[in-house]
Formats: structure tokens, C-alpha cells, sequence
């Protein structure tokens, strides 16, 4: 499965 | 912070000349669609104080411009309603079709995140097209432009660095194609800015 993209910006 | 220095900037037009002529309220609205749809995650997902603070004044920060160019009595009149004509949902629509189809996570919130990625790159145009019907674009809007655009380019840099330099970054195909397009989108406008800095005259847009 498709991971999400990492949120660390803004 | 140069995303930052941008809302100062405009602010300090808004604030200081009870003025929002040559802005965009077509833009701003757009920018406030891209906040509330990225920072869903707001409450579930920290990272670190700095981001939480930036979100929330990023999303506050866009409706208080709102707020400015609907509901302030003087500034509202120097809106140039006549002339920021672009209509939004021909960029809403396009970007949410697209985010439904190229995502990487077939979630709400990953579809609406992605969707304010690809409405993030094209949010400025409204604000370009008044721009380039505007006679006299003040210091202030030029310069608020200017950073806005700068901020991506120089997120291109650090993708660029982090790719490179941290162990467990992962390629992110979606943010960096958007983000050139962002970047390349502003490319004439850098042009006739550093232009018209070099020459030390006013800012203008040739039709």
C-alpha cells in the first residue's frame, strides 16, 4: 500500500 | 519566513494605507482554501511548536487579510473589484480532479492535503493577471509578491538539501513537481522585478 507523504513542512 | 515576511508585508500595506489596491482578494481566498484543506491536520499531527505556530498563523493571518479586503469600510473600497476577474473554480475544479486521480494515499485528508498542494502552485495567478492590469503597482505589493514567490523557490532548495543530507528523507514526487510549477510560474514576474530593481525604477508588468 501507498504510504502517505511525510508532514513536517508547511 | 520569507512566506511569513510576505503576509507581514501585505499587512503592513492593508494596516498602514488603509489600502488594498492591486491585491488580489481572488488569491487570498484561494490561499485560505489551501491552509484550512493542508492544516487538517492541525490538531492529530505535530511536528514541533514552530510548525503549530506558523499553521495557525498562516491560517489566521489569510482570513484577517480577508477579512480586511471584505469587511474594512475604507479598505474595501480600494478594491479593484472590476479588474480581479478570475474566476476561481477554474482553478479549484482542475486541482481537485487532479488530486483524485495522482495522490499517494487514497484518504480524505490525503486527498485534500494533496489538493492544496496543486491549488498552493496555481493560487497566484488571480493575483498576477491584476497585477498585470495595474498601473501603479506600489513597493509594498511588488515586494509582497516577490517573497511569496521566493518562499517556494527556496523550499526547493531545502528539498534539494534534505534529499541529500537526511538519512530517512523519502522522495516526494507530488510537493517537488508542484513546487517547480509554483516556482516556474513566478519566473516572468522575477524577471521584471530584479528589472526593475537593477534600474532603480517602479515595478511594471508590460501588458
Amino acid at each position: 500500500e501507498d504510504a502517505a507523504v511525510q508532514k513536517d513542512e508547511l | 519566513m520569507t512566506h511569513l515576511a510576505s503576509i507581514c508585508l501585505l499587512l503592513l500595506k492593508i494596516h498602514t494605507m488603509k489600502s488594498c489596491a492591486g491585491v488580489s482578494l481572488k488569491t487570498q481566498e484561494l490561499y485560505a482554501l489551501v491552509f484550512v484543506t493542508r492544516y487538517l491536520d492541525l490538531f492529530s499531527n505535530f511536528v514541533s511548536m514552530y510548525n503549530t505556530i506558523m499553521k495557525i498563523i498562516f491560517l489566521s493571518s489569510t482570513f484577517g487579510i480577508i477579512w480586511y479586503m471584505r469587511g474594512h469600510k475604507l479598505v474595501r473600497q480600494s478594491y479593484d473589484k472590476e479588474q480581479d476577474t478570475f474566476r476561481h473554480y477554474f482553478l479549484v475544479i482542475p486541482c481537485m480532479v487532479l488530486a483524485l486521480v495522482i495522490h499517494s494515499k487514497f484518504t480524505l485528508l490525503e486527498v485534500l492535503w494533496t489538493f492544496s498542494i496543486y491549488l498552493e502552485a496555481v493560487a497566484i495567478l488571480p493575483q498576477l493577471v491584476l497585477l498585470q492590469r495595474t498601473r501603479n503597482i506600489d513597493n509594498l505589493t511588488g515586494n509582497y509578491i516577490f517573497c511569496l514567490g521566493a518562499y517556494r523557490a527556496l523550499y526547493l532548495l531545502n528539498w534539494i538539501y534534505r534529499y541529500f543530507m537526511e538519512k530517512n528523507y523519502h522522495a516526494q514526487w507530488i510537493t517537488w513537481m508542484a513546487g517547480m510549477i509554483q516556482t516556474a510560474i513566478y519566473a516572468d514576474f522575477f524577471y521584471y522585478y530584479f528589472k526593475s530593481w537593477k534600474k532603480n525604477e517602479r515595478l511594471k508588468l508590460p501588458a
